[in-house]
């Protein structure tokens, strides 16, 4: 129950957000 | 797994041609890295592939492509992660 709802999103949108700016920055 | 996982996205997404181009991206990148270009414009095509996968998954709807998508957005976020250390390795020995 709720597995289709979006309150039972488990995406870290913040993580993959943050992991991609990091990936972004210049090495 | 990763290449069928990649596959089935393809079919799932006909009716979106900016994820399409994206996953085309993505097995670019992965092709050039396959064949030991492991440089900067392998990592710029991760990058612009990842960009356009995170926006399409941010408007996906509840659903197995969207499970899908996130597993293969992790998937790729982690070569390139993985890529962009090896470029920075290979500058500093430089």
């Amino acid at each position: 129950v709720g597995r289709n709802t979006a309150s039972s999103d488990d995406i870290d949108f913040d993580d993959l957000s943050r992991r991609f700016e990091d990936l972004k920055k210049k090495t | 797994q990763f290449k069928s996982t990649r596959d089935i996205l393809r079919e799932m997404s006909r009716d979106q041609p900016r994820m399409l181009a994206a996953l085309e991206l993505a097995s670019t990148a992965i092709a050039m890295e396959e064949n030991g270009i492991e440089d900067h414009d392998t990592l710029a095509l991760y990058q612009q592939s990842l960009g356009e996968l995170l926006l399409a998954l941010a408007a996906e709807a509840q659903g197995c492509r969207r499970e899908l998508l996130h597993g293969e957005i992790k998937s790729l976020m982690t070569r390139a992660e993985y890529l962009k250390e090896q470029i920075k390795m290979l500058e500093t020995q430089k």
